[in-house]
C-alpha cells in the first residue's frame, strides 16, 4: 500500500509504500484519548506474477471507538457494525445512511465508505472493485482520512503519527536513476534521508483513474520518516 | 532568420505557401549592428492558409521595429510600456488565449513568432529590425545570424555591411551549415575600413539533395571581425551631437591575479554537473599563468579549504590543486554563505600578509547550482553579507548550473560586486562553458580604470569606471556632446598596470575625424545616439538588479522613457502588434525576456524543475485536492 501524508503548511506532500507479505495486520490510527484504533490487514495478488514483485494492498480494516462502544469492521464484501450489543452488516451493493447520537456513516454503493465520529475525525474507506476474472488482482481497499486533526495530539499508528505537526526541508534537487524522477534530500526528524520526486493516486474522487499527488517518496517502508520502522506497527488482530 | 509554416493539418497547404523571398540585412558601424530580416510569403491556395514568420534574434538585441504588409495595407507594431501594452492586451484577448511573441529558446537566442491568416492568392511582407552592441571577447566581435528556412526560397540573401572607422584587422564569415560546395557562395570584400559578406544560394543550391523539396539552410551564419587599435587611449566617435569612446588598449603587460574558486559540491551536483565541474576545473588549472596566486574553497554542508591561504601557482602546487579537485565528490547540503565569506576572508588574509604580487588583481570565482540550503539560506542576508564583506575590493563572478537555477539571486550578488552572473547551461559542453569564461577573465591588463571627460563638454555618460579590463575585452562609454565637440576628443584615461600606474590621453587629431563619417551609405547616421540609448539602457537594467529600492524606481523611470523614446522592446517595454483579423486573439504582443525569465526546456535526462525559494516548492501538474492522510493501493 501507498502512504499519502500532505504538509499543507510547506504545500507539499511526503509518500511512501510498506511492502509486507499478505496477511499482515497494521495498526494505522491509535488515539488513546478519543478511543479510536484503525488497523488494516494486508492482502496480496491472487496469484504472484514472477515477473513482478509482490504488491500488498489493505482488504479488511477495523475501526474501533471505545467511548462509543462502537466497532466496525469493512472488508471488500461486507461492512459489518456492532454498537454494544447491536450487529449490523451491509454489502458493497448496498446504499446506506444511518447517523445515531455520536455516530454517522454512510455508504455509496460500490463505491465508499464514510464514517463520522461525532465532531471528530472522518474516515472514508474506497472501495476498488477489480475484473472478477483477472489473472492476478483482487479487489482491495483504500483509506482516508479528513479533519485529521481533530484527533489528540496523543494519536499515533502508521498513519496516525502524521495526523499533526510535521515540517521537513527538502534541497539538493538532483537527477535521479530515472529521469522523470528527481532525487534530493530531506531533512526531517533531525534525519538526512534521499528522496525521490514522484506521484500517488488519491482515488476518493475519481475510483478508476485517481487523482495525481506529487510527492516525495521516501524509500525503504518509510524508514527514516516514520518512528521506528514499519514492523513496529503490526498487531495480532483486526480489533 | 525565418521559418514560415502551416499549423494546418491539411498536408497541402504545406505547399500552398511559398516563401518568395527571404533576405537578412545587416548594417554595422562601430559594433553597433541594425538587422533587417524580409520575408515574402504568398498563398498559392483558393482558401486563407496561416504562415508563421518565426526568427531567433540574439538575446542581447533589442526589437526596434515590425511590420506586415498584406494586401497593400501596413500593420506595424507600436512600443509601450509593458503595463500599458498588457492592458491593451487584456482588454483585446479576454480570454488570454495567445501567449507573448517572444520566447527564450536557447543560449544565446530568442525566438520572436507571429502568425496571420493570408487570403487566397494574397500576399504578406514581415520585417524585423533589431539591434545590437556587439560585445568584443577574446580579441573579436561577432555578428550571429540564425537561418532556418522550412523550405527552397526563390530569392534567399545574407548581406552584411560592416563599418569601422578603426579599420577592420581581419573578417570572417563561416556557416554551421555551409558544406563545401556553398563555400564559395559566402562572398567576402574587406577594404579598409569596410566590410562586406554576402551569402546568396541559388534554389538548387538550397536543396538538401538533387531533387529534394527541403532546404540545407539550417543553422548559425557568423561573422567575426577585429578592429585596429592603434591609438592608446582609444577612438573617439562623434556624430550628431552624441560621442561614443571605444577602449581597448593592447601591448600591456598582464596583472598578475589572485583567484579563488569557490566550488559547489552539494549532492544536487551529483551526476554530470560535478563531473564536468571536475573537467573545467582541471583544464583552468593547467592554464593558470605562473605569476597568479590561487586557492580552491570546496563546499557542501561544511566549507573545506584546499590550503589555508591562497598560494603561488607553481607547478607542484597545480598538481595537488588538480589531485585536490580530482578527489570532490558531491556530498551535503549547500552552505554558499560561509563558502563566500571564507572565500573573502582568505583573500583578506593574504591582503594583510602582504603574500600578493604588487600590482595584481584579487577575484573570486562561484561555480553553483544554485539553492541554498544550509547555514545562512536567507538570500538577502547572504547577498548582504557577501557585499559587506568584499566592500568593493574583489570583483566577484557567479557560475550558475542548469535551467533550475535562481539566476536572480547569483546575478544580484554579481553585480553588487561589480562582477557578472553567467548561466552554465547543461549540456555536453558545460565544461568547455566553464573553461570559456575563465579565458575571457584569464589574462586581466587593468584595474581601477577611470575614464575622464572635459566636465563642460559632455553629458549624460554611461558608466566610465571599471574595476577591471581583460585583454580581448572592449570597454565602451558614450554620452552626449554639449560644449564644442573638439572639447569631447580632450579625454583621459587613469588606471593601475602590471608596471604602476597609467595615464592615458587621446593624441587623435581632430581633423582625422572629419574623413571618418564622409562615406554615409556605410552608416546610420543616428548610430551614436542609438548606441548610447542601448549602452544606458542596458546599464540602468543591470543597476536594476543591484541598487536600493529609490535607486531602482529611478532607473526603472530613465529606462524606461529612453525605451520607448527609442523604440527598443526592452525587458520594460511590449510592442503590441494587431493582426488584421477580426477576431480576439488578434493583437500580441512581443516581450524582452531576462535571463532570470528565460528558462528554457529540460535537456535529456534533466527533469524540468522549478526551483528557488522555498526548498521545496517542487511541483508536478496536478489537479488540487485537499490534503488528507491516506493509505491505498494502485
Amino acid at each position: 500500500p501507498h502512504f499519502i501524508i500532505p504538509v499543507p503548511k510547506q504545500n507539499d506532500t511526503i509518500c511512501f509504500n510498506v511492502d509486507e507479505r499478505p496477511g499482515v495486520i497494521f495498526n494505522l490510527v491509535r488515539d488513546p484519548l478519543t478511543g479510536i484504533t484503525v488497523n488494516g490487514q494486508t492482502i496480496g495478488d491472487k496469484k504472484i506474477d514472477p515477473n513482478k514483485k509482490l504488491n500488498t494492498y489493505f482488504g479488511r480494516f477495523g475501526i474501533v471507538n471505545e467511548k462509543l462502544g462502537l466497532k466496525l469492521e469493512v472488508t471488500t464484501r461486507s461492512i459489518e457494525i456492532t454498537s454494544g450489543k447491536e450487529k449490523m452488516a451491509f454489502t458493497w451493493s448496498d446504499t446506506v445512511s444511518m447517523k445515531q447520537r455520536s455516530f454517522a456513516l454512510q455508504i455509496n454503493k460500490e463505491r465508499n465508505l464514510v464514517v463520522m465520529m461525532g465532531d471528530s475525525v472522518q474516515f472514508v474507506i474506497v472501495l476498488h472493485r477489480v475484473w472478477k476474472d483477472h489473472p492476478f488482482h483482487q479487489d482491495y481497499l483504500g483509506f482516508y482520512t479528513i479533519d485529521s486533526h481533530r484527533l489528540s495530539s496523543k494519536t499515533h499508528g502508521l498513519l496516525g503519527q502524521f495526523y499533526h505537526d510535521l515540517s521537513f526541508e527538502v534541497g539538493e534537487i538532483h537527477q535521479g536513476t530515472d529521469p522523470e524522477k528527481p532525487d534530493a534530500m530531506m531533512m526531517i526528524k533531525g534525519q538526512e534521508l534521499t528522496v525521490t520526486r514522484g506521484w500517488q493516486r488519491d482515488y476518493r474522487e475519481d475510483i478508476k483513474h485517481g487523482v495525481q499527488v506529487p510527492c516525495w517518496f521516501v524509500h525503504h517502508n518509510g524508514t527514516g520518516l516514520i518512528d521506528g520502522v514499519h514492523s513496529d506497527y503490526i498487531v495480532s488482530g483486526i480489533f | 532568420a525565418r521559418l514560415i509554416k502551416k499549423r494546418s493539418s491539411d498536408p497541402q497547404a504545406v505547399f500552398d505557401i511559398e516563401i518568395y523571398s527571404l533576405k537578412v540585412d545587416c548594417k554595422v558601424t562601430s559594433r553597433f549592428a541594425r538587422s533587417v530580416i524580409t520575408s515574402r510569403v504568398v498563398n498559392r491556395a483558393n482558401v486563407s492558409r496561416e504562415v508563421f514568420f518565426d526568427v531567433d534574434l540574439p538575446k542581447t538585441a533589442f526589437i526596434t521595429n515590425f511590420s506586415m504588409v498584406i494586401d497593400g495595407l501596413t500593420y506595424v507594431g507600436v512600443v509601450k510600456e509593458k503595463a500599458a501594452a498588457k492592458k491593451q492586451y487584456q482588454q483585446a484577448v479576454s480570454q488570454g488565449q495567445t501567449a507573448g511573441l517572444v520566447k527564450a529558446s536557447g543560449r544565446k537566442m530568442e525566438k520572436f513568432t507571429v502568425s496571420v491568416n493570408i487570403a487566397a492568392t494574397k500576399k504578406v511582407t514581415f520585417e524585423l529590425t533589431y539591434e545590437e552592441l556587439l560585445k568584443r571577447n577574446q580579441g573579436q566581435y561577432e555578428l550571429l545570424i540564425r537561418v532556418k528556412p522550412k523550405q527552397i526560397v526563390q530569392h534567399f540573401e545574407i548581406n552584411v555591411d560592416i563599418y569601422e572607422p578603426q579599420g577592420i584587422r581581419f573578417l570572417d564569415a563561416h556557416g554551421t551549415f555551409v558544406t563545401n560546395d556553398l563555400t564559395q557562395l559566402i562572398e567576402k570584400t574587406v577594404t579598409e575600413t569596410k566590410g562586406h559578406v554576402s551569402f546568396s544560394p541559388t534554389v538548387d543550391q538550397q536543396r538538401s539533395c538533387p531533387l529534394c523539396q527541403t532546404s540545407t539552410i539550417d543553422g548559425d551564419f557568423v561573422i567575426n571581425y577585429d578592429v585596429n587599435w592603434d591609438t592608446p587611449a582609444g577612438d573617439i566617435q562623434i556624430l550628431n551631437g552624441y560621442f561614443v569612446h571605444y577602449f581597448a588598449p593592447t601591448n600591456l603587460k598582464r596583472l598578475p591575479k589572485n583567484v579563488v574558486f569557490v566550488i559547489d559540491q552539494s549532492t544536487s551536483m551529483m551526476g554530470t554537473r560535478i563531473k564536468q565541474t571536475k573537467e573545467a576545473m582541471l583544464a583552468i588549472l593547467a592554464d593558470i599563468h605562473p605569476d597568479d596566486h590561487f586557492s580552491i574553497i570546496s563546499f557542501d554542508s561544511t566549507v573545506t579549504k584546499w590550503k589555508p591561504s591562497i598560494i603561488e601557482a607553481t607547478a607542484e602546487n597545480i598538481e595537488a590543486a588538480k589531485q585536490y579537485v580530482n578527489s570532490l565528490y558531491a556530498r551535503g547540503w549547500t552552505n554558499i554563505n560561509d563558502a563566500l565569506l571564507e572565500a573573502i576572508s582568505m583573500l583578506d588574509e593574504a591582503m594583510k600578509q602582504h603574500t600578493l604580487t604588487e600590482h595584481s588583481i584579487s577575484l573570486i570565482i562561484l561555480l553553483s547550482d544554485g539553492d541554498p540550503t544550509k547555514g545562512e539560506t536567507n538570500r538577502a542576508q547572504i547577498q548582504s553579507n557577501v557585499k559587506n564583506g568584499i566592500g568593493g575590493k574583489y570583483p566577484l563572478y557567479c557560475l550558475g548550473f542548469g535551467y533550475d537555477l535562481d539566476y536572480s539571486f547569483i546575478e544580484k550578488m554579481a553585480l553588487e560586486n561589480h562582477g557578472v552572473a553567467r548561466r552554465i547551461y547543461e549540456d555536453s559542453d558545460s565544461a568547455l562553458q566553464m573553461q570559456g569564461f575563465y579565458d575571457e577573465v584569464a589574462s586581466p591588463l587593468l584595474s581601477q580604470i577611470e575614464l575622464k571627460y572635459p566636465e563642460n563638454g559632455v553629458a549624460d555618460l554611461t558608466e566610465r569606471s571599471f574595476q577591471q579590463y581583460y585583454n580581448g575585452s572592449e570597454i565602451v562609454v558614450a554620452g552626449r556632446v554639449t560644449g564644442n565637440e573638439l572639447d569631447a576628443y580632450n579625454m583621459e584615461v587613469i588606471a593601475k598596470g602590471a608596471e604602476g600606474d597609467l595615464f592615458l590621453k587621446n593624441q587623435r587629431k581632430e581633423q582625422d575625424q572629419e574623413k571618418t563619417f564622409e562615406d554615409p551609405q556605410y552608416i546610420f547616421g543616428e548610430y551614436t545616439e542609438r548606441l548610447w540609448a542601448y549602452l544606458t539602457i542596458q546599464q540602468l537594467l543591470s543597476k536594476r538588479v543591484s541598487g536600493t529600492p529609490e535607486e531602482k524606481a529611478n532607473n526603472t523611470a530613465r529606462a524606461l522613457e529612453l525605451s520607448l523614446k527609442y523604440n527598443f522592446v526592452t525587458p520594460l517595454t511590449s510592442m503590441v502588434v494587431t493582426k488584421p483579423e477580426d477576431t480576439l486573439d488578434s493583437t500580441m504582443l512581443a516581450d524582452k525576456l531576462t535571463e532570470a525569465e528565460s528558462r528554457g526546456p529540460p535537456q535529456d535526462g534533466q527533469a524540468h524543475r522549478v526551483s528557488s525559494s522555498p526548498q521545496s516548492n517542487y511541483h508536478y501538474a496536478s489537479r488540487y485536492i485537499p490534503p488528507v492522510t491516506s493509505v491505498d493501493g494502485d
